[in-house]
């Protein structure tokens, strides 16, 4: 494994983290997209059903487990526990604009015609816009916590770390993925404009609000 | 092979 890809996988660890203290320590989840965590649940849960059927390390096994977990966690935490607090009416992405087509494309362009791949296929699909409804949110209500946007660099710089060992396991490995690469690419830019609020904004100590 | 190599990535 390269420095890349750990900090990648630590910083993305990070980022589940850092929502879920937030929830449970603010006993609120406001300006929390629901929909993007339901959609990180669906994209761990179909990636990893690998689980079931081989053994990598158990490094591999154990953070895919902490991630499952996590998401189900943050899930039950919106959804159930501080239910009351969610902010519903701002979180109006229409999820099936992004399932349906993420599905049908997994079932057209994959390495292989089975339902592990096809599974595993849809989730890279799933989680390169998964996180839209967030953004989404947050270009509705024109602000969010500083915490939140901690979460979301977290999110964006474990794919950019991803990219970087993507280009280094190609380069001394000889190994690419054209799907994890093109999706990862696509979601990397997804958080662009965020990077770019985050820095100017959010690391001067302002808050990040959109102008009206 | 490849399969192992893309299965033991996150």
């Amino acid at each position: 494994m390269n420095i890349f890809r750990l900090f990648g996988d630590l910083s993305h660890l990070a980022a589940i983290i850092i929502l879920l203290l937030k929830i449970w320590k603010s006993r609120s989840c406001a300006g929390i997209s629901g929909k993007s965590q339901i959609l990180f649940a669906i994209v761990f849960t179909t990636r990893y059903l690998d689980l079931l059927t081989s053994f990598i390390s158990l490094y591999n096994t154990s953070m895919k487990m902490i991630y499952i977990g996590c998401s189900y966690a943050t899930v039950y935490l919106i959804y159930a526990k501080f239910r009351a607090t969610y902010d519903g009416n701002h979180d109006s992405f229409r999820v099936e604009f992004l399932i349906v087509p993420v599905g049908g494309l997994a079932v057209l362009i994959n390495h292989d015609f089975s339902l592990l791949e096809i599974l595993w296929t849809f989730s890279i699909y799933l989680e390169s816009v998964a996180i839209l409804p967030q953004l989404f949110m947050i270009s509705k209500t024109g602000e969010a916590e500083t915490i939140t946007t901690h979460y979301l660099f977290c999110q964006g710089l474990y794919r950019a770390l991803y990219l970087i060992n993507w280009i280094w396991r190609f380069y001394f490995e000889g190994f690419f993925d054209m799907i994890a690469i093109v999706a990862g690419v696509v979601q990397t830019i997804l958080y662009c404009d965020f990077f770019y609020l985050y820095v100017t904004k959010v690391l001067k100590g302002k808050k990040l609000s959109l102008p009206a | 092979d490849d399969d192992d190599f893309r299965k033991d990535e996150l």
